[in-house]
């Protein structure tokens, strides 16, 4: 682990006295390594690593009895800021003045947007709300069925057309049945897509456009590697984010990517999908990601 | 100008970074490094051209040679098994490579063994009917041991030669779907204990170092014996693959580059390397 690491360092200079630059430089090549092994955007590892550096060169660090926790304290404590920690608000649902606050999730093939909207669906239904989905997901072979087949399982309505319709059409008139129903949260699943396909970039800025929804939530697997940072950056400059999503944290990803995704976009990650099934969503610990992105 | 550039430090940054940012991980991408060094001195490298060069071979080397997919020498029909975590594409993947067997002539038939998923037998069902291929599936809940069961079956009944079996997505984490995936296989292994004659794992190419965990964990619970890489079509270059063919031994044996049936091919460790430095 980067603890075990950098107490390996530091123990080889004990008995010399004080610490040098020397030293701080190879704890900062650790801590880069624990990073990149950790999948953090290469780019910002380096931003990253400069910063702590300049912090653990400083006289707390030099004249310190235990170094390594020390910068272990550093790195964390620039982690957490980074992942948000200084804003808990932020991690919040954006209400509608008026009903139904529409949430749309977009992303990339296999993330995870399917589940999460039935995840979601049961969580504010949870709290009260009236909650209705909308399966728009009309390319990949069964996704409305699967939709569906959440909805049916958690007794949540999914608003559904035949194949053949278009998306940007089926979200417009899915907004009017949500008023029509009295729903008070509407839950876009969108088609997974690349963020290098322009038609289908297009498609979603144009249902967000028609649909003026609250939250536009990028869903990003946690396993995701260095490509996190491009793809979060072309969802955010076509489509626009409010959140994050942060899907399979049950498996052992370090879950750099996190990072790299909250850095480039300014959004906040404002859930963590932690298993398959519907229950299985959490709110976002940033002090959490960042001890687990330590290793 | 990079033809008769010399080797500068900042070549080196930039060879480093490109493989960091491919994903190729920097334990492998310093022992990369190191070898390449070595290789300066040695054969007296001074142009950027030949040092990019010298990367591209070591990178190939550590692919290994292709591998084409094992078929079944002893039985009539050939098993191959998909595994891999969850959302990769091996449901896709599958009809891909029905398309092209059935297109090689093959008699092919499908096992729908994710019982858990929603829509998950609807998905391969809808596939199957667009190829024109048989697909053997169970209601929802039921045991995947149960559904290969009844694939073998039809298979031995329908005179098919090649058996697809699709599986849940399964975290490599997960002890208790861990112990399914062996279950699944020993039911093939009662019908022919040669079987499965392939064991594909499905890694998606946006994956990070974690694609290195999860072939570590199949190899041990359920063997592998070759890889599917997807979702090349995107910006993510897979890079992890380098440290899973070098240091698992794992064949890549095809890729996939979209979403639609054509969109697969056999792998090229030559293209594919090439495309680490566009
Ligand atoms: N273990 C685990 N699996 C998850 C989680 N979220 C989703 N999955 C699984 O990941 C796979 C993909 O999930 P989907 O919801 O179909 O993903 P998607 O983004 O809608 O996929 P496309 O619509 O094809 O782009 C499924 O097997 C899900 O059960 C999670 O938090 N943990
Ligand atoms: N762009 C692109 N998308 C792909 C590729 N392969 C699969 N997909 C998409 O990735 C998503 C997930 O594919 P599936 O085949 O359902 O993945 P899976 O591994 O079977 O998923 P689970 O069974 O839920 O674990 C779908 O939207 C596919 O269309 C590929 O090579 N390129
Ligand atoms: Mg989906
Ligand atoms: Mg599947």
């Amino acid at each position: 682990s980067l603890t075990q690491r950098l107490d390996n360092i530091f123990d080889r200079m004990r008995g010399k006295g004080k610490i040098t630059e020397k030293d701080v430089a190879d704890a900062m090549r650790e801590v880069r390594q624990a990073l990149l092994e950790a999948d953090v955007n290469f780019k910002l590892v380096k931003q990253f690593v400069n910063k702590v550096q300049e912090r653990a060169l400083g006289a707390e660090v030099l004249a310190s009895l235990t170094p390594a926790q020390h910068i272990i304290g550093i790195v964390h404590d620039e982690l957490v800021e980074m992942l948000g920690g200084d804003d808990p608000e932020a991690t919040k649902i954006k209400f509608a003045g008026e009903p139904p606050t529409i949430l749309m999730l977009v992303g990339l093939q296999g993330s995870g947007k399917t589940t999460h909207a039935a995840k979601l669906a049961a969580y504010f239904r949870k709290n009260g709300q009236k909650v209705g989905m909308v399966a728009a997901d009309m390319q990949r072979p069964a996704a409305v069925q699967q939709l569906q087949q959440l909805g049916r399982q958690l007794d949540i309505p999914v608003y559904a057309e035949p194949q053949g319709n278009k998306p940007v059409d089926i979200t417009q008139r899915a907004v009017r049945w949500a008023r029509e129903q009295a729903l008070t949260v509407l839950i876009l699943d969108t088609a997974g897509r690349l963020h290098i396909d322009d038609a289908l970039m297009q498609e979603v800025a144009t249902i967000r456009q028609r649909t003026q929804p609250q939250e536009v939530l990028l869903v990003v697997d946690a396993m995701t590697g260095q490509d996190a940072v491009r793809v979060a950056d072309e969802f955010n400059k076509t489509v626009g984010l409010t959140g994050l999503i942060l899907t399979k944290m049950d498996g052992d990803a370090r879950g750099g990517a996190a990072l790299s995704v909250r850095q480039v976009t300014g959004v906040p990650i404002k859930f963590m999908g932690t298993g398959e099934k519907t229950d299985a969503l959490e709110p976002f610990y940033p002090d959490r990601l960042a001890t687990r992105i330590l290793g | 100008a990079l033809e008769h550039d010399d080797i500068t430090d900042d070549l080196w940054d930039e060879l480093e970074e490109t493989l960091i940012t491919g994903d190729v991980g920097v334990q492998t991408t310093d022992k990369l490094m190191q070898v390449l060094h070595d290789r300066v001195e040695a054969e007296h490298l001074t142009r950027g051209r030949e040092l990019r060069d010298a990367l591209k071979e070591e990178l190939e080397i550590l692919l290994g040679d292709p591998e084409p997919l094992v078929f079944s020498d002893t039985s009539p029909i050939s098993v191959f098994l998909v595994v891999g975590v969850n959302g990769v594409g091996k449901t896709t993947s599958i009809a891909k490579l029905a398309n092209l067997l059935k297109r090689q002539k093959h008699r092919v038939m499908l096992a729908a063994g994710d019982t858990f998923r929603a829509a998950a037998t609807e998905q391969i069902k809808t596939w199957g009917e667009r190829i024109g291929v048989p697909v053997i599936s169970h209601q929802h809940g039921a045991d995947p041991g149960a559904v290969v069961y009844d694939a073998m079956q039809a298979a031995q009944a329908r005179g098919t030669d090649v058996l697809i079996v699709d599986t849940a997505g399964r975290l490599h984490t997960k002890f208790n779907l861990m112990e399914e995936l062996k279950k699944i296989m020993k039911v093939l292994q009662k019908y022919d204990p040669e079987a499965p004659h392939e064991v594909l794992l499905v890694i998606d190419a946006t994956t990070g170092q974690n694609g290195f965990a999860q072939a570590k964990q199949f190899v041990q619970d359920s063997g592998v014996s070759g890889i599917i890489l997807t979702k090349l079509d995107g910006t993510a270059r897979g890079g992890i693959v380098f440290a899973v063919a070098s240091e698992l031994g794992l064949p890549i044996k095809y890729i996939g580059t979209g979403e639609k049936l054509g969109d697969i091919a056999p792998f090229d460790p030559v293209q594919f390397v090439d495309a680490l430095f566009e």
